[in-house]
């Protein structure tokens, strides 16, 4: 454990905790895109079914239940309690865009042939580009709260950290794993757009809006 | 099962 990895855990959880706050409070999922949650709930299922097999450390289980936990709290405040704020129409970005061609690329590149592997390879290329809905989202209605900005950029922050850390781990462990330093690579990419607009915009006071 | 990765990442 680094001070990278570490501090990329916190944004995770900060990113997660924001959010669920932001809906809790103004009772209200607007400019939420409730299937990017459906898929990270997807991403934590699918990734932490080691939770069942293996024990790592109290910090890694932990962690695990309480990002499993966070995702379904979300994913239940926007299409349950909070249903009636959701704004379907505008999140209507393909899933199955992304969830097929994923699932197909977990069983051609990954480490092991076995069911949790292939599993958990699919978690790790899901988590790469499960934000893109949320950003279809915001680039369709042009605009995004302020509170929803700062949930994105933890959330990208957090791989951006990740990054740091595996070429950390590489230099002083040895330790390198190529699926996830790739898909950690195109899924900091991603945020990079929205970076530029967070630093050049929202840190300066002005909401997030997108020009026509 | 020593080169598999381990899962120590979140």
């Amino acid at each position: 454990m680094n001070i990278f990895r570490l501090t990329g855990d916190l944004s995770h959880l900060a990113a997660i905790i924001i959010l669920l706050l932001k809906i809790w409070k103004s009772r209200s999922c607007a400019g939420i895109s409730g299937k990017s949650q459906i898929l990270f709930a997807m991403v934590f299922t699918t990734r932490y079914l080691d939770l069942l097999t293996a024990y790592i450390s109290l910090y890694n289980t932990s962690m695990k239940i309480i990002y499993i936990g966070c995702s379904y709290a979300t994913v239940y405040l926007i299409y349950a309690k909070f249903k009636a704020t959701y704004d379907g129409n505008h999140d209507t970005f393909r899933v199955e865009f992304l969830v097929v061609p994923v699932g197909g690329l977990s069983f051609l590149v990954n480490h092991d042939f076995s069911p949790l592997e292939i599993l958990w390879t699919f978690s790790i290329y899901l988590e790469a580009v499960a934000i893109l809905p949320q950003l279809f989202m915001i680039s369709k209605t042009g605009e995004a709260e302020t509170i929803t900005t700062h949930y994105l950029f933890f959330l990208g922050l957090y791989r951006a950290l990740y990054l740091i850390n595996w070429v950390w781990r590489f230099y002083f462990e040895g330790f390198f794993d190529m699926i996830a330093i790739v898909a950690g690579v195109v899924q900091t990419i991603l945020y990079c757009d929205f970076f530029y607009l967070y630093v050049t915009k929202v840190l300066k006071g002005k909401k997030l809006s997108l020009p026509a | 099962e020593e080169d598999k990765p381990t899962k120590d990442e979140l």
